[in-house]
């Protein structure tokens, strides 16, 4: 069933907004992970806060989410995060 | 002797602008035509856009959060774990396994070795007339050298008269040459550069794509709900000395227009003069009667953004950067075995207008990951598939953390296939 194909990516921030290293930002200076997690009718990204020294994300701390709607939003420019008020993270998410 | 030889072709920063992905503008026919005789898939993803954690991520088959590798600085074998990689495990299987141009992201992330001798049998290979790649061999309007992002040259002008990828292809198909008469199999991995940038490539590639011909991203804007940490502000090619230029303010100005149609027309030209040097080695794999026993897995790193969102480059989550191309031919499985004299990989021009539309091969639209390439692989030759692996897995040498897509290659489907197109 395509629905039960998912996949998974992510991204490190240095800080909630863009500078001069938010593309590639060294290990030690991560504060930000983004974890996205895609199926064939949505791409749902909440942007954790991530800390280095121990490697651990801390999804009770959410800075900011995305969802886009594949049918509706192809291209994802409508993030409808905060439209559902970012809702439970997904029980899949929670670790 | 039996065992299937693999030559696994990745290309630097290629997102999914190809005819074989139904991107009608570009020229890529021998890349399409490795499509019409592969399993493609079309929601392939990295699992994170940037070069070598992307690299490390699917070459050892774990996510980034166990090779711990979210930057370019720290070799996984010290940092989170001694984990096998791909070519590692062909070569304990008893291949040849070589490495040609950008496999492994150079530097400290593979150890300064390409993870020599773990994981190939001969010494990696890096084009000579790379370390010319980002110095001022671009003429500008002004006559003079420059180093800027939009870098289409004259061959014959650039130093040694050569360039990466063309040395790559040369050297890769040496290669095979020699692994044609050895009584090992092989696992040849080939790294193209480009479309990675500078976009440095032989200008003529330029007339494929007039300018006139180019649009601008169909979301050029930056979305008004996309969170600030979200964004990603392109500062690599802010500092190419064009791009410098138009003195941008950060990090939400936006390039002129004219200039963005210029970026999206090399990366275009870029791909199509990529596609070439796969046509060439994809010729010389039949011309040594290869193709019959050779696995040809065909994918990138990572996607790039040609100013959708209003951004550039990769270093992102949206789709057009983390989307990669992903296909497989294999040898009586995806295609039926050559007819012996059969040509089923020849050189295609991107400048014959005539080259015929490329019938599809099969498509697979299940959603799927980079990270499941290793065991992919490792079952499609006919090795034990390396086990699933526990959760945390540091400790662990040999395990994936991906799925096996083998279940798409079923061969009574394509059986069934097959008749059916018959």
């Amino acid at each position: 069933n395509p629905r039960e194909s998912i996949a998974y990516s992510q991204y490190p921030r240095p800080a909630d907004y863009p500078q001069w290293n938010s593309d590639k930002p060294n290990l030690k200076d991560i504060r930000v992970m983004g974890y996205s997690i895609r199926t064939i009718d949505y791409r749902y990204t909440v942007w954790v806060s991530f800390n280095p020294h121990e490697f651990l994300a801390n999804f009770s701390d959410v800075h900011a989410g995305e969802l886009y709607f594949v049918d509706s939003d192809p291209l994802q420019d409508h993030n409808m995060y905060n439209d559902t008020r970012g809702g439970d993270l997904p029980k899949s998410w929670t670790p | 002797k039996d065992a299937l030889n693999v030559l696994l072709i990745i290309v630097d920063d290629l997102r999914t602008s190809l005819g074989c992905y139904g991107d009608k503008l570009i020229r890529s026919p021998n890349i399409d035509q490795l499509a019409s005789h592969s399993l493609l898939f079309q929601n392939a993803f990295a699992q994170q856009a940037v070069c070598a954690p992307s690299r490390v991520s699917f070459l050892t088959g774990r996510r980034p959060d166990t090779t711990r590798l979210y930057d370019f600085n720290s070799y996984w074998r010290v940092q989170a774990g001694n984990f096998s990689t791909i070519p590692q495990y062909f070569k304990e299987n008893g291949y040849v396994t070589m490495s040609v141009g950008k496999v492994f992201h150079p530097g400290i992330s593979s150890n300064h070795s390409d993870d020599s001798p773990y994981s190939w049998s001969v010494l990696p290979y890096h084009p000579s007339s790379e370390k010319y790649e980002n110095t001022k061999t671009c003429r500008g309007p002004d006559g003079e050298l420059h180093a800027n992002l939009i870098c289409p040259v004259d061959v014959a002008d650039v130093p040694e008269g050569t360039l990466p990828d063309k040395q790559s292809t040369k050297k890769a198909i040496q290669l095979l040459e020699k692994m044609k008469t050895s009584t090992s199999p092989f696992f040849l991995a080939v790294g193209y550069h480009k479309p990675h940038i500078p976009f440095r490539y032989p200008k003529e590639f330029q007339k494929l794509y007039p300018l006139e011909n180019i649009t601008l991203a169909p979301d050029p804007q930056v979305p008004p709900g996309l969170p600030p940490v979200a964004y990603n502000p392109w500062m690599d090619i802010r500092q190419r000395e064009d791009v410098e230029a138009l003195n941008l303010s950060v990090p939400y100005g936006s390039i002129p227009v004219d200039f963005q149609k210029k970026i999206r027309q090399s990366y275009f030209a870029s791909v199509s003069y990529m596609d070439t040097q796969v046509g060439h080695l994809l010729n010389a794999l039949d011309d040594l009667q290869l193709t019959n026993s050779t696995i040809v897995a065909f994918t990138s790193d990572h996607g790039w953004a040609l100013g959708e969102h209003g951004e550039w480059a990769k270093y992102s989550n949206f789709d057009v950067t983390t989307r990669v191309p992903l296909m497989f031919y294999v040898p009586g499985r995806t295609a039926p075995l050559p007819e012996a004299g059969e040509k089923l990989f020849r050189y295609i021009d991107p400048f014959d207008s005539i080259s015929e539309l490329m019938e599809p091969g099969r498509q697979v639209k299940d959603l799927v990951e980079l990270v499941s390439l290793f065991p992919t692989l490792t079952g499609l030759a006919g090795l034990h598939v390396p086990p699933h692996c526990p959760r945390p897995s540091f400790h662990v040498d040999l395990c994936r953390e991906g799925q096996s897509l083998l279940k798409y290659f079923q061969l009574h489907d394509l059986e069934e296939d097959l008749t059916l197109r018959g």
